[in-house]
């Protein structure tokens, strides 16, 4: 007969690895890097800390036994930041699905598997626990801990765990595991992604240090950091049954009308009693009413109609943009270019999420000419290295018409993308490319074409010197 | 402080519906049909069954009250399938991660997500349970349960069930939600993605009736159907650490040498001895020696070893091929070609699942002329539609140099290519492309030149003629 089973999500993402950025060799160590570098960035810069960053990728020494052992490696990262509290130290580094970033706020993380997924895969190749020291602001001790995760339970067991007290004001986290890779294949797009990480965080100090003994230092050239994003409630437009019920749930609000005003975003007393009036819908409705038998049509009414209500569009308090002068600096440090243009465009919102699109270009100079833009993607401010073609940026910027920019091709083009938002909508739990959602979409090909226009005036400025020079 | 909390694997997926191919009413309602589908024709092709499916996708009347009420759509799917036993109904339907399909075998099926993704979206548009009948071959009874998620803990909540006498020997199952959708865009992907499941399953009749009042019907055109794929044990050469402690610690085995012997595919008494020896592992070890502490380094010699010697390739039994000559009937009736090729490849393997690659290729006739060639993809005898620029056959597929076969772009030309494999490596649990793993690429490399070269001599002979007739 058949065999009917359930697995754990720790399970799920240990036998489909792949799905997490995880496929071979070379992309987990690229993976497991991104992992731990993106949390570091949350516990700093998110947190309103000038990050401190050191990144550490060492072979382990096999002894050579012509076994056809494979490569292994000792990742570790260090940081800065706000550190781990030791009450949630074993869950946030041992239990698929743990977070702290499962609120409304823009955070590189999302979803509650990055470092689980990189200390799943060391488990599988290396065998070994992950090693966590943490401590955070306010605590007098520093807190260490071994563990692993046992897959059948999706829970951490702590192998070892130490506790000392903390000289000076420390805070920070150092997370360290071994896992199988592949350094000379995956290199190229570690170095790539560290650079193209510390190029938009000039405030950012980051050091790396190789397998192959190489250290490379980017310094902090600016003490400026963009204000770090505060949480948002969620906005109506956003909402579907499900989440409706489950605010109703847990609501303290007496009335329908007070659910709206305080557990949504951009719902005054006023917009709520105009909105309920519109739909004809009882404003003083004890808001467990709603959840009773029979009243699935009402529930669904309203959820329908806080969709369709030209409810205000979300605060951008929730965001944290690079900022134009930073992409333009950063372009120029990468490419020497002879022209660069950005832009941080005004906030939009798909589906009750607000998004925020910056678009950079930067033209000649010692950028190579090449048959395509060269296309740099971010979103929440991680380097998107893979999966490009599937990527709405790639649709928008391969389907412009450069050549009403003066641009033809070959040319030295290099377009940045960064996609800002409370929630991005990434392909795939590896957050390597973002779909192409229409607002997203359509916002990106304005913010290409407002900077190419700038360029376009350049290109012709100087077409028309050359003209000028050869008379 | 931080807001620390673990999240249900039901939650995830309902907050991330677009990780499941839920991101819009569109796909929704695409995705939806797909998952119901797929699940009918594991439930009978897999398991010997000539399938008989119909699918209905009618509007929901909703009553005109001008409040923007968005469109919804009833999906039912029923089949003469193997049926669900009562005692697996609601967890098949009602827990996120419960699969028949966890083992290794060719099924179209993998995660345990499918038809629960349909459902969450239909709870969160619709408010309203999936309702599912179900009667099993041996059983005397029908069953039927009404039951939503609860998403919080990850478990069925029955709402209604009932149970009664069979008549006579029918068996299957028949699955109903309600969900938003939006058929106007939706509709052409799920008549294509019907008319490429026919086409390639002519020992299947496929019933669909459109919102529109159309109604489709694919006739069964043959009764004859490629045998079951049989169950398999793991290969050592896909064995991790975090398997090899699982199989150890549920192994009934003495010995490792036993071990191997029983748990593992393409490893006879022989090949074990000469295995450990070779490594100088001892045969009499008792397994559970390898789980003590200490031995973490013997554990890991062990598993490389395992993925470097180099027993015999996993066997084809576990898989379920097309078969060539239905793919050359299926590209004459869908394309009325001037010429058609197929091939079946033999098997392969990659990180120990076996995999089949079979390639059809059509050329002229009623086939339109485009810029490149027009590409079917399909794996597990699934037709994927989307996210093709990602796809391992894209890749493949529009980097050949289609001048050496004598084809000139625009060109009449049609690709077909299904993977077939225990384990297809997509790129997401929406199973819409196939990730670019090198065993594979190269073996569909093999196969679109082993078919247009059998081209190229029709069109060169084609040409000759076309000569002789001019003079
Ligand atoms: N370096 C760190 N400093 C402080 N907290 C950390 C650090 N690394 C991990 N954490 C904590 O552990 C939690 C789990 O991390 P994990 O990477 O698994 O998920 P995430 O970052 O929330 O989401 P994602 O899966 O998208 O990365 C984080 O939410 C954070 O609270
Ligand atoms: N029409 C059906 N006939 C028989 N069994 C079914 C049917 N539909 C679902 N099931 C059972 O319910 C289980 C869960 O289905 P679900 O689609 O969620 O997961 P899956 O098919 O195993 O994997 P996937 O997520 O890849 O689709 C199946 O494994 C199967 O046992
Ligand atoms: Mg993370
Ligand atoms: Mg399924």
């Amino acid at each position: 007969g058949e065999k009917y089973r359930e697995m754990s999500v720790a399970e799920f993402f240990a036998k489909n690895k792949e799905l997490a950025g995880f496929s071979n060799p070379t992309r987990a160590l690229y993976q497991a890097v991104r992992e731990l570098v993106e949390n570091s960035l949350d516990a700093t810069d998110a947190k309103g800390i000038l990050p401190w960053i050191h990144i550490s990728i060492a072979p382990v020494p096999e002894p050579s036994q012509g076994d056809g052992s494979r490569p292994r490696y000792v990742i570790s990262v260090e940081d800065n930041g706000v550190g781990v509290p030791v009450t949630s130290m074993a869950m946030a580094f041992g239990k698929v699905l743990f977070s702290s970033k499962y609120v409304i706020r823009q955070t590189r993380g999302m979803y509650g598997l990055g470092v689980k997924a990189a200390v799943l895969y060391g488990q599988m190749t290396a065998g070994t626990p992950v090693e966590v020291f943490s401590a955070t602001k306010g605590s007098q001790y520093v807190h260490m801990m071994r563990l692993m995760i046992d897959v059948q339970r999706n829970e951490p067991r702590i192998l070892e765990k130490g506790e000392w007290n903390k000289r000076g004001s420390w805070h920070g986290t150092k997370v360290t595991l071994t896992l199988e890779g592949d350094w000379s294949r995956a290199r190229s797009k570690i170095l790539e992604y560290v650079k193209r990480t510390a190029v938009i965080a000039p405030y950012a100090e980051i050091v790396l240090e190789t397998p192959d003994g190489e250290i490379l230092y980017f310094p902090r050239t600016t003490r400026r950091m963009p204000k770090p994003p505060k949480e948002a409630k969620p906005h109506p437009h956003g909402v579907d049954i499900e989440q409706l019920k489950s605010i109703i749930r847990s609501t303290r609000a007496k009335t329908l009308k007070d659910l709206l005003v305080t557990e949504f975003q951009s719902i005054g007393e006023k917009t709520a009693v105009d909105f309920l009036e519109r739909y004809g819908i009882d404003p003083k409705l004890k808001p467990r009413e709603l959840l009773r038998k029979g009243r699935e049509r009402l529930l669904r009414r309203l959820v329908d109609a806080l969709m369709e209500y030209p409810f205000r569009s979300p605060k951008s308090d929730y965001l944290s943009p690079i900022g134009s002068d930073i992409i333009e600096i950063g372009l120029r440090r990468m490419f020497a270019p002879e022209w660069v243009g950005a832009v941080t465009r005004s906030p939009k919102a798909h589906r009750g999420h607000p998004f925020i699109v910056e678009v950079g270009i930067a033209y000649g100079g010692s950028i190579e000419s090449r048959d395509e833009p060269l296309l740099l993607r971010y979103a929440n401010k991680i380097p998107l290295l893979y999966e490009e073609r599937e990527d709405v940026s790639y649709k928008v910027v391969s389907s412009i018409n450069w050549k009403q920019y003066n641009i033809d091709f070959p040319a030295p083009l290099v377009v940045l993308v960064h996609i800002a938002s409370t929630k991005v909508p990434y392909k795939g739990v590896g957050k390597e490319s973002v779909s192409d959602v229409p607002e997203i979409e359509s916002e990106i090909r304005n913010a290409v074409q407002e900077i190419a226009r700038k360029l376009r005036i350049y290109l012709s400025r100087k077409a028309r010197e050359q003209e000028a020079i050869k008379r």
